[in-house]
């Protein structure tokens, strides 16, 4: 269904982030893109915060595919996963 | 409220990055 075609989106950009296939992102795999998007460093330090929700420093699968979800379903389709 | 516009422009931000990685992933000239 369409659920599991967003998850499956989001795994590629997630590995498109995770060059080194950690199964995380920092802020420096982030920045690496500089070189592919066309994003300024600061946005991408900006999207970077955004998606961490639990600010550690590194985006795991999950973080990622919230932020994700909430971009192509709004903000009230991720009710399910409540943040504190 | 300055919280509601620092919202709004992340989400912004987020589009423009997620929009970045589809057109890089359809291959858009």
């Amino acid at each position: 269904g369409d659920s599991s075609t967003v998850l499956e989106k989001s795994h590629e950009f997630f590995q498109i982030c995770d060059t080194e296939d950690k199964g995380f992102v920092t802020r420096r795999d982030m920045q690496r893109l500089l070189q592919e998007l066309p994003l300024s460093a600061e946005e991408l330090e900006n999207v970077f915060d955004t998606l961490d929700a639990d600010g550690n420093g590194f985006l795991t699968p999950e973080e990622f595919s919230s932020g994700f979800s909430e971009f192509i379903f709004g903000p009230t389709a991720s009710a399910a996963t409540p943040k504190p | 409220d300055p919280n509601m516009k620092g919202a709004a422009a992340n989400e912004g931000v987020l589009a423009n990055f997620f929009n970045s990685l589809l057109s890089k992933k359809t291959g858009a000239p």
